[in-house]
């Protein structure tokens, strides 16, 4: 149930002579006493007591002016209630009031003042902007409906914009140029009642800007402009040459854009706009030549930086402005032109070679200059002399392409023209000398030594070329010698490789490794290189210790020292296994040093002299002889079992052994080598490295040491390697003395003697050839004594590690020599012994009754070569390749000569042979040798 | 019944009571 509007007021109007406008009433009055009451807005909440009601009649009044904009609506609920008991006697009753509008509120703009713009040159009606008002009156109703007008312009004239009555949208109604009127001013008028005289009107103002477009062609102030420049001179504002437009200043439309229509061809010239001013600053870039051209006519165009504008762009023409450039005339000095020269030579000219004329040419005539003298400027090899009267210039010096100051294969110098008279010009000139490689240089070895590692052994090897291409990279590695059966060389890039041993040992190795260059220009083993010295000096060393590291790893293990057979020591040969594969050297579990001074010494023995000190505990190597290799045990059942066999033929066959060794690494492949043996006996080796490599301190000791091939240079450089760490050498203390004594030469440390209370150690000398000269090995049957020190005979009780070795060359082995008796006193080791020239041994016979003599021979399997030395049968197959290992340790009696023992008092010696890889047909009765 | 009358003024400025009653929608 509702009540529909019932009842209406003015706004703004003192309707109180209405009332009463309302009157409410209840049928319940007849029959109960009734009080009438109104609630709501604009009674008991704000606006508050607008109406109010008379309790007994029920008469509704207003008291107020009321406001339409404020409450257009009041809504009054009416009561009847039991003026006793209070009781709502009917249902409340909503009496809706009304507030009719009326005109009091004029249009009202959105902002004060509308700025918009526009292009000029744009098309009519197009819409400039909106202009926005509204009205508070009622809406909907004529006193809120706008009307807008323009009321004035300014500039005035004819009017330029358009304006919607009712949408209040500004629309261009003319054409506009900015060039006449940038902007414009309108007055635009808002009125309500739909814009009637008894409306209400606002005003408001309207900026309408007027955009540039380039649609001004620039023109210069001038129809023409000249200039004058001296010659041979540079100008940056030689000329300014203005330009007109009419566009909006600063702006691209107005920046004028300068070009050469003609005339600057050679780049003579150019021209900047200086933005300020708009003018065109002519630069002259290039010095002119006035012999060359006396006066520049240029022909100058303009435009803008903008594009045109699309209404003016098909009408642009471009018209060219004249512009001369007059040059000046100077007086000129000489001049080299050009200003270099280049002469190309090869380096293999000689001294006083001329290379070329090289003249100052008089400028003002054009002609070579003639009051000038020629002088060398700058030559910072002094490498040219010139004639100071004709320009010649010749080679002052033998000219090396792989001087420092040759770049690229150029060589640079200065030639000085300057003229003779008071005022002195000089010219200067530059000579490029190109000078043409030649194959003169070696490529050379940078490899430094590295500690091999027994898991990932390898060496970087790198080499370089002083000569360029095509004379240097790629390179190519070689290993010559033995080795190749466990090194390989891989390439790494054109100029290093990778020297890769697959089955690395607790062994002397050798390694000898060419280099050729891309055409074939071998580092030669005459000519080593400084890294080679190295590695020779090394290889040194190592002939020095194989004798030392091969007694250390060989010794049977019935001596004493056997027990200590673990830890840092050398493992020694099991005693009297057969066949068995030795373990690889540990120091420090072979037998103990025993003097073996007393199997040494006898001078009386047969074969003459062995009394030069010079010649004593002489290991000789022949050229390209394999002496030792990795590999020191056999695979031979049986061998070495029979006590005392072969003692003294072992030893004195000792001397032999160099006669029997001619073999190489590749006889031995092409012998036919157990490499499955060999591989297994390595790979063997690493497993059990491997599985102690967190108990073993990483110290070991190795020495790797190979031999060169056939036909490579006697004593070609060795590798020598020691594992260890770099900054800690602590580690020495755990070695054994006599690897520890490897270790220090491998370092070259100063070698710490044994305890002796006696003697000091005899002198351990290696000499070698100037490194920094020259380092070429000696041609074949040179020696070279590594240990020029002669030994002195070692007193009684003192132990004495023979380290001197001597590489003999030459082709023919020398007739062995009888060891002498070795019934000396006092301690001696001789580790290895391979003798092949004069006498070797001699050290005093009185000595202890200890010795210990390893030996170890490599050869082919030429039974004639070892008839007479060891007592073995022949072997059939010649070129194969035998591998002998005596070990004796004979007591105090042992016989007087190596060469014939005793074997009487066999029980006295023990011996232990191994052959390596025999050949198939070998007898195994080798070892049966009594 | 509960009643209410609202007083309107015609064009002539002469005012007459008008009488509205709840209606039902």
């Amino acid at each position: 149930e509702w009540i529909k509007f019932a009842a209406a007021c003015r706004e703004g109007e003192d309707n109180s002579k209405r009332n009463p406008i309302a009157k409410i009433r209840s049928d319940c009055e007849e029959k109960h006493p009734i009080t009438y009451s109104i609630s709501g807005v604009g009674i008991d909440r704000a606006p508050y007591g607008i109406f109010v009601v008379n309790p007994r009649t029920g008469e509704i009044n207003i008291t107020s002016i009321v406001d339409r904009e404020v409450t257009p609506v009041f809504v009054i609920r009416c009561f009847a209630k039991h003026s006793v008991t209070g009781i709502d006697l009917e249902p409340p009753l909503e009496l809706r009031v009304r507030v009719l509008d009326i005109n009091d509120n004029p249009p009202i703009f959105a902002q004060t003042v509308f700025t918009g713009s526009i292009e000029e040159s744009s098309m009519d009606n197009t819409l400039v902007m909106k202009i926005i008002a509204s009205d508070a009156d009622e809406p909907n109703h004529l006193n809120s409906k706008i009307a807008f007008k323009i009321e004035s312009q300014e500039p005035s004239g004819p009017p330029m914009f358009i304006m919607n009555k009712y949408t209040g949208e500004l629309h261009l109604a003319n054409y506009l140029d900015r060039e006449q009127h940038s902007s414009y001013t309108l007055v635009v008028k808002a009125s309500d009642r739909d814009g009637a005289a008894d409306g209400i009107s606002s005003l408001c103002s309207c900026n309408v800007k007027v955009i540039d477009v380039n649609d001004n062609f620039p023109t210069l102030a001038q129809s023409s402009f000249s200039a004058s420049i001296s010659e041979n001179s540079l100008s940056s504002d030689l000329l300014r040459i203005q330009a007109l437009d009419a566009d909006e200043e600063f702006t691209d439309n107005w920046l004028a854009e300068f070009f050469f229509l003609s005339g600057n061809e050679d780049n003579w010239f150019e021209i900047v706009t200086d933005r300020a001013t708009n003018q065109g600053i002519l630069r002259v870039i290039k010095e002119l030549n006035y012999e060359y051209l006396q006066t520049h006519s240029l022909i100058i165009g303009v435009r803008n930086v903008a594009a045109f504008h699309h209404s003016v762009a098909r009408d642009f023409q471009m018209s060219g402005t004249p512009l001369t450039i007059e040059v000046k005339n100077v007086i000129e000095p000489p001049r080299f032109h050009p200003s270099s020269v280049v002469f190309s030579v090869s380096e293999s000219t000689r001294v006083n070679y001329v290379v070329g004329t090289y003249t100052a040419i008089d400028e003002d005539t054009g002609a070579i200059a003639s009051n000038v003298v020629y002088s060398i400027g700058r030559d910072p090899a002094a490498w040219f002399r010139i004639n100071q009267n004709t320009g010649e210039i010749t080679l002052n010096k033998v000219i090396d392409r792989e001087s420092i100051y040759v770049i690229n294969g150029q060589y640079r110098a200065e030639v000085l023209a300057i003229t003779r008279g008071v005022t002195r010009y000089t010219a200067t000139g530059t000579i490029v000398l190109s000078i043409q490689d030649i194959n003169d240089n070696c490529p050379t070895i940078n490899t430094e030594l590295r500690k091999v590692c027994m898991h990932s052994p390898s060496v970087i090897i790198t080499a370089k070329d002083r000569d360029g291409d095509p004379y240097g990279p790629p390179f190519t590695f070689s290993i010559h010698g033995e080795p190749q059966t466990t090194w390989i060389i891989r390439s790494i890039n054109a100029s290093s490789a990778e020297l890769v041993s697959q089955n690395i040992d607790f062994y002397i190795y050798r390694i000898y490794i060419s280099v050729r260059d891309n055409q074939g220009r071998r580092s030669s083993s005459t000519t080593l290189s400084g890294a080679a010295i190295g590695l020779m000096f090394l290889g040194g060393l190592i002939f020095v210790l194989i004798p030392i590291l091969m007694s250390m790893s060989d010794c049977c293990g019935c001596g004493p020292g056997a027990a200590g057979g673990v830890g840092t020591g050398f493992e020694p040969v099991p005693e009297c296994t057969e066949g068995a594969i030795h373990p690889w050297g540990i120091e420090g579990a072979q037998p103990e040093d025993r003097d073996v001074s007393h199997i040494l010494a006898p001078t009386t023995a047969a074969g003459g002299d062995f009394c030069e000190p010079s010649d004593i505990y002489t290991n000789t190597y022949g050229g390209g002889g394999v002496v030792a290799s990795g590999v020191e045990e056999t695979t031979g059942v049986g061998y070495g079992t029979g006590t005392g066999y072969g003692t003294a033929g072992g030893i004195s066959g000792t001397g032999e052994v160099k006669g029997s060794i001619g073999g190489t690494i590749k006889e031995y492949r092409e012998g036919g080598v157990n490499m499955a043996f060999l591989d297994n006996y390595f790979s063997e080796k690493a497993f059990v490295y491997a599985d102690e490599d967190e108990g073993r301190p990483a110290n070991d000791c190795l020495l790797i040491y190979d031999h060169e091939g056939v036909g490579t240079p006697v004593g070609s450089v060795g590798c020598c390697s020691f594992i260890g760490e770099d900054t800690d050498e602590t580690y020495l203390d755990t070695l054994g003395p006599k690897f520890k004594t490897l270790a220090e030469i491998c370092l070259g440390k100063e070698i710490e003697p044994f305890p002796d209370v006696n003697l000091p150690w005899p002198c351990v000398n290696v000499t070698f050839p100037n490194p920094e000269s020259d380092l070429n090995l000696p041609p074949p049957g040179t020696t070279i004594v590594v240990n020029g020190c002669a030994p002195m005979p070692p007193p009684v009780g003192t132990t004495t590690v023979v380290t001197e070795n001597t590489y003999t060359s030459g082709s023919t082995i020398q007739p062995p020599r009888p060891m002498p008796d070795p019934l000396l006193h006092g301690n001696m080791t001789v580790t290895e012994t391979y003798t092949s020239g004069s006498p070797s041994l001699c050290v005093d016979p009185l000595r202890a009754s200890n010795v210990v003599v390893t030996e170890r021979v490599v050869g082919p399997a030429s039974a004639s070569d070892l008839r007479g030395m060891l007592d073995i049968p022949d072997l059939a197959d010649g070129s194969n390749v035998i591998v002998t290992e005596r070990v004796i340790a004979p007591n105090s009696r042992l016989p007087t000569s190596l060469s014939i023992p005793d074997l009487v008092d066999g029980s006295n010696v023990v011996v232990t042979e191994r052959v390596f890889r025999p050949a198939s047909g070998m007898p195994g009765s080798l070892i049966n040798i009594p | 019944g509960f009643h209410v009358k609202v007083k309107e003024w015609d064009e002539n400025g002469m005012a007459r009571w008008k009488t509205f009653r709840r209606q039902k929608r």
